[in-house]
């Protein structure tokens, strides 16, 4: 039974170069999952990372931060976009019971990407700075591992760094909505992938049929901090076919010293 | 008086916005910046239990109840913090991030951030060229009490004021990049380190991305009315 609540997708991942791999997430999560081996070209991957973190952890590309070895590695510019459009990929178990509801959350992907979970796609918009939560209840596999790939799209202006280097670079990557920092500054080389990847957590959260979604956690204070109140707001989505009645409970605990609570 | 339950009925597949009603604490251990007091954190617990089906969901954070307010002064044109009602000397550390390849832990943002501490920070900038920070990074500004100022996505190099001129308008989809402040804003509004939300590095975005930050920043009316007991 899938307990309620939270949990983290950070180990078993795979990656690969998309041009060096002829099938599609379609396939890659029905007939012919990922696979290590000397001819393969997956490779082990960090995620949460991004796709010079896993070249790197592969050994395929020197430290960018030693020496002048960031010299040696491959700009997107001089690349094309294609060289680090990267595949991830991994398996989950997840065996839920009748209404309860399942999302797969990625809290941060560099730039664009599409996600495919046991044969079916799902097209992530651009943006480096926000959340995407897909509700996945329906297609799940109950009684078998399910498989997940996601192709990850770089900035779609990832700009050329000027012989001089400089600020930002040639400032393209300030069309699209992320760091700026990665065509270079004084402080910083260029970064060869403009930082494409899966950035940020991934997770699979199990709830019943009414989930909470973002509270919002106010403190307002009166007669010079005496009287303190909390104001509470949070957005319940019912996921089910039939009204939900519900009881909604809030605990404010405070932990004093050596584990004991005052509720 | 820290328990609170209130009943409620959401249509199917609706959803709803719950406001509940104000919890009430007297005297609370009140949240301070490192070097003014304790960093008193209370977890704020919300669950939600269906009629025939028990507990459905829960949600928790660490919570700490302080009053932070801050204005430009007009004599020295700078921006004075209060905490509490108190005023703050702000001895602040600059931030870009914590790993070039975006290679983020627990571990490496709890030990920077202690650092900044043990220096007697009582504030982190958060670049606008870097990262909106993560809840980890907040996290332990919470629990050390390092004021956060976090920049959104605009630079003055890149946008408007660099060599050359690039982008005075900012980036393409001025929609994407404020879907984006919002999506940050709720991931990380909840944190008692969260002091300042700051439009750019250097640059004002460009104007109606700036008004609706400004729009959706400021505290609503709700919360500044007087509540009598």
């Amino acid at each position: 039974m899938a307990q309620i609540g939270k949990t983290l997708l950070d180990s078993g991942w795979l990656a690969a170069r998309s041009t060096e791999v002829n099938d599609d997430g379609e396939k890659l999560t029905t007939t012919n999952p990922p696979s290590l081996g000397p001819k393969s070209p997956w490779m082990e991957a960090a995620v949460p990372g991004t796709v010079l973190g896993t070249l790197l952890k592969n050994k395929s590309i020197p430290d960018p931060f030693y020496g002048l070895e960031n010299e040696t590695i491959t700009d997107i510019a001089d690349s094309g976009r294609d060289y680090y459009t990267f595949w991830f990929s991994t398996q989950f178990h997840c065996k839920r019971l009748l209404n309860q509801y399942v999302h797969l959350n990625f809290r941060a992907i560099n730039y664009s990407a599409e996600v495919y979970l046991n044969g079916h796609e799902i097209v992530l918009p651009k943006g480096m700075f926000r959340r995407h939560t897909l509700d996945v209840t329906d297609i799940l596999r109950p009684d078998s591992d399910n498989l997940l790939a996601v192709i990850v799209h770089p900035p779609d202006h990832p700009g050329t760094i000027p012989p001089q280097g400089g600020q930002g670079g040639d400032h393209e990557i300030g069309k699209d909505v992320a760091a700026q920092y990665v065509e270079g500054w004084d402080w910083i080389c260029p970064i060869r992938d403009r930082n494409t990847g899966i950035w940020d957590e991934v997770s699979i959260s199990v709830t019943g049929p009414v989930r909470i979604i973002d509270p919002h956690l106010v403190s307002t204070f009166y007669d010079d901090y005496e009287r303190a109140y909390l104001h509470v707001t949070a957005e319940l989505e019912n996921k089910s076919t039939w009204n939900a009645e519900c009881s909604v409970n809030i605990q404010v605990t405070a932990e004093l010293e050596n584990g004991v609570c005052l509720v | 008086e820290h328990l609170h339950t209130e009943n409620v009925l959401i249509p199917a597949r609706g959803n709803i916005h719950h406001t509940f009603k104000p919890l009430y604490l007297y005297k609370p251990e009140l949240w301070w910046p490192n070097g003014m007091g304790k960093q008193n954190l209370y977890d704020v617990l919300i669950t939600v239990a269906v009629k025939e089906f028990g507990e459905s969901d829960s949600w928790m954070q660490p919570f700490g109840f302080r009053k932070i307010e801050s204005d430009i002064d007009s004599v020295t044109g700078g921006r004075l913090f209060k905490i509490n009602g108190e005023p703050i000397f702000i001895r602040g550390g600059n931030w870009i991030l914590s790993d070039g390849l975006l290679r983020l832990s627990k571990e490496r943002y709890r030990t920077d951030i202690k650092f900044h501490a043990d220096m007697n920070m009582n504030m982190i900038r958060c670049w606008g060229g870097g990262l909106a920070e993560r809840p980890e990074f907040y996290h332990f500004c919470d629990v050390y009490g390092l004021l956060v100022w976090q920049e959104f996505w605009i630079t003055g190099d890149v946008d408007g004021r660099g060599d050359p001129v690039s982008n005075p308008n900012g980036p393409l989809d001025h929609d994407l990049f404020l879907l984006c402040a919002r999506d940050t804003i709720k991931l990380l509004r909840n944190h008692p380190s969260l002091a300042l939300w700051v439009g750019g590095n250097e640059q004002v975005p460009p104007e109606d991305i700036n008004e609706a930050l400004k729009q959706d920043l400021r505290l609503h009316p709700y919360f500044t009315t007087q509540l009598l007991p």
